[in-house]
């Protein structure tokens, strides 16, 4: 998380770290048996990883202080139709993992709601994304062992269009942004998920209620001026979500 | 060598002269022993009697003995002036047996025409009843009724009377014995009139156990007695009364006892009276009755049926309990109760107890809990109230559901669409939210 603070205990409950094979991502809490996070997460080489190497983390603030034991993986969900081989085809960036047992949830581990039916994407509006992912201090970047925060509001789909065929016109490979996706961040740069954040929860609130309306899933270096960070559109997976619990 | 045995008597058999129907020898001395069965006489048939006749049949003589009584001497023959000839009338024992003897002397003047004698025999049944009396002073075969019977006789006796031992002298009847009916009448030997004898006579009452006996004596009631300041004693007449694990009752003077209520099923009645003194007797009727059993008490939380005014032997009594309790027999539920009232006058089994039911714990609610409104151990009517482990949990709907622990000891919910309620997730809501001020 770039240009972010501390987050303080219990404020953001559904956040996870996942730990897999040495590398870090992120991912949240919607059921007592479920956690969303990205499909890229849980792929390698184009298959998805196997169940024991996935460690889920829940509760914590500080990756030092840790002292609860992993939970493990009994299964893991990609969306049917992602298929990245060279990691520039983000589209359906969207993963369930089934944990084998359900969580009690309390003040440090809660749900994050899934979006409403008819819930909206409003531009400007300010999401909440968090993470375990490389911060920046002192103008250098690091990993971070706190679990930071950024708020950043929606960006419009076409001024992230734009930024992008702009990096198009000096990269030779683009991830292409779909309607599967949208934009969040500041033009100025500064503030943006990074490396490490993976996966974890772009949270919009209405009426109070947090509800998870992205996952961070990819963005052209981190906080820099002009990119905004890419994020799956997670409405447009409820019905795959729902399906894919309700069969397991 | 062994005796043979004795030949069974006949009934019936023919004797002739040696050599009949030819004249028979001089210097005979035959003799013929005939015998019937005990009770039978002999009636003698002579078909032929041809002897030598002479005065006093002295030369040639047939003789009829019975033992060493001589019944006839016979000679001659039917148209002969001398001898004695038998005729046709036949000659009848007075027992079973009869002897005859014929002698011949030395000498046949007509031996071309006595040919002997010729005689039938048969048994004919005595009527011992007709019979004199004996001799002896032992007074008519029979004290009332005689039965000629073939061979043999009967006694017997009039109504009242029963026969003795000697199986001739007849006695009056006690009319004891035992009893079983539910109701009877009994009565001295004789009543009202004394017997004539001594008489020691047994009643025994005995019904099925479960009933109780009750003698109503009768108004005239007389058993000799000596009076004393005391009262009656009883010294050779009594009727004793006895009762199972009571004293025995000796009764006796003129005074009725009334009515005796025995509380037994079994009653014993001894009658005593000698040759002394002069006793009228007694007659009573005895009557039986169910025992009867204790009032049975009241079950707390239940009643008890059929409501009765008396509980009698055989009678059965139900035990149920108000809704919302349960039956209890030392310690243990039964799922019903009845008792019977049995023949000691006892109820079969103690009355049971009526303890509240209850649910047990109501089911425990994932990520929540239970509260108890009302109610005591989870009893009858008591109220819980589920909630949830808030704010990480709400119920599901929203709506506070409460339960009751009904009758059928299920706890039930006073929501007709909710049966179970679930905890459900909190999802968006942190305990804390991120504040910032500095602007």
């Amino acid at each position: 998380i770039i240009g972010g603070s501390d987050a303080p205990d219990d404020t953001i409950p559904w956040q996870v770290m996942l730990s897999i094979d040495g590398g870090r991502g992120g991912g949240m809490v919607i059921g007592d048996r479920w956690i969303m996070t990205a499909a890229h997460n849980v792929m390698h080489d184009g298959n998805v990883v196997p169940n024991e190497t996935v460690r889920i983390y829940m509760g914590l603030t500080n990756v030092n202080t840790l002292m609860n034991s992993p939970v493990y993986a009994a299964s893991i969900h990609t969306h049917p139709l992602y298929n990245n081989p060279n990691l520039v085809d983000f589209n359906h960036d969207i993963a369930l993992i089934k944990i084998q047992d359900p969580i009690t949830f309390n003040s440090s581990v809660m749900p994050i709601c899934l979006p409403a039916e008819g819930a909206t994407y409003v531009t400007g509006t300010m999401g909440l994304v968090s993470g375990f992912g490389v911060t920046e201090t002192d103008k250098r970047r690091i990993l971070t062992n706190k679990m930071k925060y950024v708020q950043v509001p929606v960006v419009e789909q076409q001024a992230c269009s734009d930024s992008i065929t702009l990096l198009k016109k000096k990269k030779v490979l683009v991830p292409i942004l779909t309607n599967n996706m949208f934009c969040a961040g500041v033009p100025e740069g500064g503030k943006d998920s990074c490396q490490g954040d993976s996966g974890g929860p772009y949270a919009l609130r209405d009426d109070g209620r947090f509800w998870a309306a992205g996952i961070v899933s990819w963005g052209f270096d981190c906080g820099q001026r002009g990119t905004y960070g890419v994020y799956t559109r997670v409405i447009n997976y409820i019905d795959w979500i729902n399906k894919t619990m309700q069969e397991n | 060598c062994w005796r043979l045995p004795d030949p069974e008597p006949l009934m019936h058999g023919a004797v002739q002269s040696p050599q009949y129907p030819e004249p028979y020898s001089p210097n005979l001395q035959e003799q013929w022993d005939l015998s019937v069965p005990e009770g039978y006489q002999i009636r003698l048939t002579f078909t032929h009697l041809d002897i030598e006749a002479s005065a006093g049949c002295y030369y040639d003589v047939l003789t009829v003995l019975y033992d060493a009584k001589i019944l006839g001497k016979f000679c001659g023959h039917e148209n002969s002036a001398d001898g004695h000839h038998p005729g046709n009338e036949p000659i009848l024992s007075p027992g079973n047996r009869l002897t005859l003897t014929f002698q011949t002397d030395g000498n046949n003047p007509e031996r071309h025409q006595n040919v002997g004698f010729s005689a039938q025999y048969q048994a004919i049944d005595m009527d011992e009843c007709s019979a004199p009396e004996p001799e002896d002073g032992s007074g008519p075969l029979c004290s009332q009724i005689c039965l000629n019977t073939l061979g043999s006789y009967l006694c017997s006796c009039h109504h009242g009377y029963e026969l003795r031992p000697d199986q001739r002298s007849c006695v009056l009847s006690c009319g004891g014995g035992i009893f079983d009916e539910p109701e009877g009448h009994l009565f001295s030997p004789g009543y009202p009139n004394p017997p004539p004898h001594a008489v020691s006579c047994q009643y025994i009452i005995s019904v099925e156990s479960g009933f109780t006996v009750t003698l109503n004596f009768t108004d005239n009631f007389h058993i000799d007695s000596a009076d004393t300041e005391q009262g009656p004693i009883c010294l050779h007449h009594w009727l004793q009364v006895t009762i199972p694990d009571n004293e025995p009752m000796k009764l006796c003077g003129g005074k009725s006892p009334g009515l005796i209520v025995t509380n037994s099923n079994t009653v014993r009645l001894d009658y005593h009276i000698d040759d002394e003194g002069l006793s009228n007797g007694w007659s009573l009727d005895y009557s039986t009755y169910r025992v009867k059993c204790p009032f049975p008490g009241n079950v707390a939380k239940g009643r008890v049926t059929p409501i009765l005014t008396e509980y009698l032997y055989r009678d059965y009594i139900s035990a149920r309990c108000d809704q919302g309790y349960k039956l209890m027999m030392d310690g243990q539920e039964v799922e019903g109760f009845s008792t019977m009232c049995q023949s000691n006058g006892q109820w079969h089994l103690p009355l049971p107890e009526c303890h509240i039911i209850d649910c047990g714990e109501p089911e425990p609610l994932l990520n929540g809990g239970v509260t108890f409104m009302s109610g005591f151990q989870n009893q009858y009517r008591s109220v819980v109230q589920y909630h949830c482990n808030e704010p990480f949990y709400s119920l599901l709907g929203g709506i506070n559901v409460v339960f009751t622990c009904e009758s059928d000891r299920k706890w039930r919910s006073n929501n007709d669409i909710i049966f179970r309620p679930t905890c459900i997730p909190v999802c968006g809501k942190p305990t804390q939210l991120i504040s910032t001020y500095q602007r």
